[in-house]
């Protein structure tokens, strides 16, 4: 519902490293966050659901682009430490959240905001919510179009770039 | 780090739908809230993450208990008509979420978060996050348990249970 957003804004230079067939089991990620914590690599989001009827996890985490490099490394290194699958990874991404109060009935507004997406051809690699914001990780070069239309479908002013010059 | 984190809270009664094998094309998160919000179901945090090298996602939500059984069932409708993998299903879930300001060095608070956590030998199902929230998805009878295991992690007060009565 319109009225329930009350901003967007684009955050640029991300990266997305999800490990894959990570063990379901307590403690594990534990091990990860404590060891990218170790190495002080900054985490944007993390997102993670299990699959394989539960038996493993994909557990995803966004850094900025600087961080990549670094991160993927400590990934490959868990992966190979704790017997998960491959490391996945999609570089050069972006990510444009909304922002709203009372959000809880997101799937109105997440209804909103991924329709203005796909009207565009839009991809949305990731999504990340909380329960006042959904966060969608799109490829950077639709970053800015991704900005505006979402902007657009929620009757808002000047999209806000947080990495616009001001 | 304890200083980041403000608050802890507990949401009881929740449940985790997960399409799994979603082709990764644009349009389809769309079409899969544009059901969500057309049957009223109301979402809690949506989660999705891509695999299989990019073709696909897993795209999971969080619903409550009594809007599981319509959740589920929109969710296979949706699996046949789009082509889709499996649907998976976590019934009787918690969600636990710690609240802070600057929490961008999210590594170190998700370490303790998750730390707290596995001491207590808890189960991690899903993990949304925000810029300022952290959520964690508990089985539900681990969900007390979890919200003091991680309220005490960064040193707060008393806990707050969103379901206990007041
Ligand atoms: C997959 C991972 O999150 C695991 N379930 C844990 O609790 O650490
Ligand atoms: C998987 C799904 O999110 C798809 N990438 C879309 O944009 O709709």
């Amino acid at each position: 519902e319109a009225v329930a957003v009350r901003g967007v804004s684009l955050r640029e230079d991300l990266a997305v490293v999800r490990l894959t067939g990570v063990p379901n089991v307590p403690g594990l990620a534990a091990t990860v966050f404590a060891a990218l914590a170790e190495k002080n690599i900054i985490v944007d989001d993390i997102i993670q659901n299990l699959y394989q009827n539960a038996e493993s996890a994909i557990l995803g985490f966004v850094v900025s682009s600087e961080d990549a490099a670094i991160a993927r490394e400590l990934a490959d290194r868990l992966a190979r430490d704790h017997e998960m699958g491959a490391v996945e990874f999609s570089e050069k991404v972006s990510k444009v959240s909304a922002v709203g109060v009372g959000m809880r009935s997101h799937s109105g507004v997440a209804a909103t905001m991924f329709q203005a997406l796909a009207r565009e051809d839009i991809n949305i690699l990731a999504i990340s919510t909380s329960e006042i914001v959904i966060g969608c990780v799109v490829p950077r070069q639709d970053g800015p179009r991704a900005l505006a239309a979402v902007h657009a479908a929620f009757g808002l002013g000047d999209a806000v770039n947080e990495n616009a010059a001001s």
